[in-house]
C-alpha cells in the first residue's frame, strides 16, 4: 500500500481546496512558523478517523473547521480526502485505488466515505486495523508525543507494543 | 495477549538494542518490562546510555540524545510491525547536525517499506529529501500550497 | 500585595501588546487577569493572533508562534524589572529563520541593561552572538571547553 | 550588576575544572547533543541556591556530583562559583566583586561560601532577593519552562508576574 494523495477543503487553517501528491522516498513540507505545516499532519490523523480533540489541539471537533480570519468568514464543512494505491491489496477490498473521506460540519453532523460511498466510522476503522493504521499509532510522531514515549512513568509506554503486537 | 506481548517485547527489545548503537555510533541501550499487578498492564522502562556514559534512566539523558532514543524505539517497533507510512514533525529540531545526517541515513535505510513525510525548518534534512512541498500564507490566515526551490528555502 | 500585582500587571500588559506586535511584524496579543476566589492567586490568561488571524487562546497557536509568544512575555516582564543576565537554554529551536531575525534584534535591544547567554544549535543564531563558547566531550563523558571558530562549528 | 566568571569542578559532567569568562552582549554557548551545555545553565540556578532537585532534571540532590564514566571514578564533591562585578552596588555589601560558591559532598553537608567565607544558605538567597536573582526566576529559561509559561491553566503564570512586582 502506498500514499497517493491528500486533499482538503475547510480543515483548520486551509480554507481553499488544497491538494498534497505523495512520491516514493522522503518528501519534505517546509514553510515559515504558522503556515500550517502541522496542520497537514493533523489532517491525516483526523481522516483516519481520530475521535479525540486532545490530538488535534482543539477542545471541541467543531474547531477544526475553518474559523474565519481577517478577510475572509468561517466556512460551515471541513473535508479531508486520503487517496491510496491499493494494487498489492493490502486493505482488504478489491480495489486498485482506495479513497477515505471524512467530512464534518458546523452543526455537528459528520460523514465518512469509502471511494465516494457513504459508510460509518466502523467501516473506516476496520479497513485500516489489519494495516495497524488507527489514528495514534506511532507512524504520526510530533515533540509532544516524543515526551510521552520517554516520559517517567513505564505505563505511558505500553500502547506502543501493543500496536506493534 | 500476554504471550504477544511478550514476543513482541523481546523483538523490539533486540531492534532497540541495535538501532541505538547505530544511531549513537556506540553506547548501550536496553528496554525493561516493569511488572504491574496486572501483566495486561506492565509498563516498559528505557535505559540508555551513549558511548562513554554509565545505563541510566532516560530522564538523565540530554534533549538531543533523547529525541534520538525516541527515533530508536519507533524504528524498532517499525522493524516489528512496519507501517506503509510515517509522518514526523520535528522531530529534528533538538538534533546537532551529525546527528540529523545519522537521522536521515535511518530514514533511507527504510525506504523501501516506508513513506515518509519529514515537517522541518533544518536545511541539511530538506537536501536529503526526495522532493520538497512548501506551505504559505500570502493572505494571512489561510494555507496554500507553493513551490519550493532548495536554494531559495527560508527554513 | 494586591495593589502591587495590579499595578505590576498593567504594565507588563502594556508592554507584552507592544512586543508582540514587534516580533510578529504585526497581528495583536493581550493577556487577562483572571479571577480566582483569592486575588493573590488569581491566574493570567494570554490571549495572541498574529497577523490576519482571528485573537484566540495561546495553544491555538503552532509550536513556532508559541515559542515567540513566551518570548514577547518574558521580555514584557524584563521591562518591568530587568535582571542583569539572562540565560536562554534552545529556545530559538522551533523559529525559522526570519523569526530567529527577529528574536536576535529584540536581545540586541535590551544588550544595554543585560548580558545574554544563549544556548543554540542554530548557525544564524551563532552569528548574532558576540562571543561562542565551545564545550565537548572529547573523552566520554567528561564535558571540557573547547575554542570555536564559526566557520568550523558542527551546529 | 555583571556576569564575570563561572568556575565549577563535579558538578554532572564537569569532572575536570571548567571556567567561563563572561563578557558584554551576547554569548553563545554551542557543542554537540549531549556534551553539557544545559549542565551549565542548571550550574548556574544551583549556584544561585535552589533547593528543588526538580529543577535540575535529577531526582536527589546528590545527584548532581560527577557519578563517573567509562574511564572515570565518580567524585565526592561538586562546587560551583559565580563571580560577579558588583561596582555599581547592585547587591547590598561593599565589594568590587562577589563570588559566590556552593558545594555538595556525597556525604550530603552542602557549604556556601560569598567571597571565600563560609555562611548561610538564607545570607546566599538575602544578597540576590533584591536583585530578584532567586533561582527559578524568568531569567534561566529553558524549552520546558516555555511550555509552563504558556501552558493551559492560567494560574501556572501568576510566579512570573509575582517575581517582577
Ligand atoms: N479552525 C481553524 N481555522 C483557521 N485557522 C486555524 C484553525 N485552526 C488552527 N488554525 C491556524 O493554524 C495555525 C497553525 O498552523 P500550524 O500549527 O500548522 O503551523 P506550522 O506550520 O506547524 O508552524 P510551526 O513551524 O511554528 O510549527 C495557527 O496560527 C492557527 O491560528
Ligand atoms: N552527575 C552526572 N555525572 C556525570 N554525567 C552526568 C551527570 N548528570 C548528567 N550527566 C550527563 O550529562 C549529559 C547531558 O548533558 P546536557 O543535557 O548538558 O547536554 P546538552 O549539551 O544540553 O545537549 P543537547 O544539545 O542535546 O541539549 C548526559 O549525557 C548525562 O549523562
Ligand atoms: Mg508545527
Ligand atoms: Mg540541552
Amino acid at each position: 500500500m502506498r500514499l497517493k494523495r491528500l486533499q482538503m477543503i475547510g480543515f483548520k487553517s486551509f480554507a481553499d481546496a488544497f491538494e498534497l501528491n505523495f512520491q516514493e522516498g522522503i518528501t519534505a513540507i517546509v514553510g515559515p512558523n504558522g503556515c500550517g505545516k502541522s496542520n497537514v499532519a493533523e489532517a491525516v490523523r483526523w481522516v483516519l478517523g481520530t475521535q479525540s480533540p486532545n490530538e488535534l489541539r482543539v477542545d471541541r471537533m467543531e474547531e477544526v473547521i475553518f474559523a474565519g480570519s481577517e478577510e475572509r468568514k468561517s466556512l460551515g464543512m471541513a473535508e479531508v480526502t486520503l487517496e491510496l494505491d491499493n494494487r498489492d491489496r493490502t486493505l482488504p477490498v478489491d480495489f486498485d485505488e482506495v479513497s477515505i473521506t471524512r467530512r464534518l460540519f458546523r452543526a455537528g453532523e459528520s460523514e465518512y466515505l469509502i471511494n465516494g460511498n457513504k459508510c460509518r466510522l466502523m467501516d473506516v476503522t476496520d479497513l485500516l486495523v489489519d494495516e495497524g493504521l488507527g489514528s495514534n499509532g506511532y507512524w504520526i510522531l510530533e515533540r509532544a508525543m516524543v515526551e510521552t514515549i520517554l516520559s517517567n512513568r513505564p505505563e505511558d509506554r505500553r500502547f506502543l507494543f501493543d500496536q506493534a503486537a | 495477549a500476554t504471550l504477544r506481548f511478550e514476543r513482541t517485547f523481546e523483538d523490539v527489545r533486540g531492534n532497540f538494542r541495535e538501532l541505538f548503537m547505530r544511531l549513537f555510533g556506540g553506547g548501550q541501550a536496553d528496554i525493561v518490562a516493569v511488572d504491574a499487578e496486572d501483566p495486561l498492564e506492565s509498563g516498559v522502562r528505557i535505559l540508555a546510555s551513549p558511548r562513554g556514559k554509565t545505563l541510566k534512566n532516560v530522564s538523565a539523558l540530554s534533549d538531543g540524545e533523547r529525541a534520538l532514543t525516541a527515533v530508536a524505539l519507533l524504528f524498532a517497533l517499525y522493524l516489528v510491525k512496519p507501517s506503509p507510512f510515517c509522518l514526523l514533525d520535528e522531530l529534528d529540531a533538538p538534533l546537532d547536525d551529525s546527528n540529523i545526517d545519522r537521522f536521515v541515513d535511518l530514514l533511507r535505510s527504510f525506504m523501501e517499506k516506508t513513506q515518509f513525510i519529514v515537517i522541518t525548518h533544518n536545511k541539511r534534512t530538506m537536501e536529503a529529501a526526495d522532493i520538497l512541498y512548501g506551505i504559505t500564507m500570502q493572505e494571512s490566515g489561510v494555507s496554500t500550497a507553493t513551490t519550493v526551490r532548495l536554494e531559495e528555502v527560508e527554513a
